[in-house]
């Protein structure tokens, strides 16, 4: 059986509500130790990984585990309606595992409106142990999560792809599109700050702009965000979510090949 | 613009 609890305005929700632009459905895995969602995007060229672990919940309770496909859009949008204070319950049972029961307690407790979710059949796509594979990759950038929103927001101008390239000290965003283009150059601050470039190969990738801007909703909810590269690998940009959490979430993306 | 790849063409082997 597990049940969890949190409350309206958590992180949790907000991260649900930031990725509903790229996907709808997920799969949900959870353990004694948390949960961890799993989603690709309908056009399988992202894949989203967010981890969540038991004690950030105000309850968490899990005696075996679980693995579900869960309509996180349906969800998300029965929990909108809810009071900002509001208390959301999640439960699902081994008896009847064929959906999940989400219960919406009002701050005075004096209402509770529950809903019953059915489950939804997916095909697990399973990727490899990540921070493995990361070892290998040319280059990392680790920047503050406004920095990379800015830069979103300057290349969500430009209609089309854009090229992330490593240069000297640095990277650079390049965005052609039909009204002209973009190039932004970020480089490494000769003082100590929070950002940190390292670049063991050049690389460079061609991406779809239009994900990237995605990404960025979720990295609001971050100080940080690290974006990984690696000659024709899809990019990864990672966030812990929140202050003082061990929660994550893991964006894969993958690059488009010229010609 | 190119041609996009999927993640399943990146881990399809694992």
């Amino acid at each position: 059986m597990l049940e969890l609890k949190l409350v309206k305005e958590s992180l949790f929700l907000n991260v649900l509500e930031a990725i509903l632009d790229l996907v709808a459905v997920a799969s949900v895995s959870c353990s004694s130790t948390g949960l961890k969602l799993q989603a690709m995007d309908a056009k399988g060229v992202a894949f989203i990984s967010l981890l969540i672990p038991a004690k950030e919940f105000q309850f968490y309770h899990c005696d075996k585990d679980l693995s579900m496909g869960i309509a996180i859009g349906d969800m998300v949008e029965a929990i909108r309606s809810a009071d900002k204070d509001g208390t959301i319950t999640i439960k699902a049972s081994d008896e009847n595992f064929r959906n999940i029961t989400v219960s919406i307690e009002s701050p005075e407790c004096n209402e509770t409106t529950s809903f019953s979710l059915l489950l939804v059949t997916l095909k697990r796509f399973c990727i490899p142990e990540l921070q493995g594979l990361l070892k290998k990759y040319d280059a990392c950038v680790q920047m503050p999560s406004v920095d990379f929103m800015r830069i979103c927001k300057y290349l969500s101008n430009v209609d089309g792809d854009v090229d992330i390239s490593t240069i000297d000290k640095g990277i650079r965003f390049f965005a052609l599109g039909k009204c002209g283009c973009l190039n932004v150059k970020y480089m490494q601050p000769e003082k100590a700050t929070d950002i940190d470039i390292s670049v063991q190969a050049p690389v460079s990738l061609t991406l779809d702009l239009k994900y990237m801007n995605s990404f960025a909703k979720v990295s609001a909810l971050s100080n940080q965000v690290k974006l990984c590269l690696s000659k024709g690998q899809p990019l990864v940009v990672q966030c812990k979510i929140g202050q003082k959490t061990k929660s994550r979430i893991i964006y894969l993306l993958a690059p488009k090949i010229k010609g | 613009s190119g041609v996009q790849r999927s993640i399943k063409e990146f881990y399809r082997s694992t």
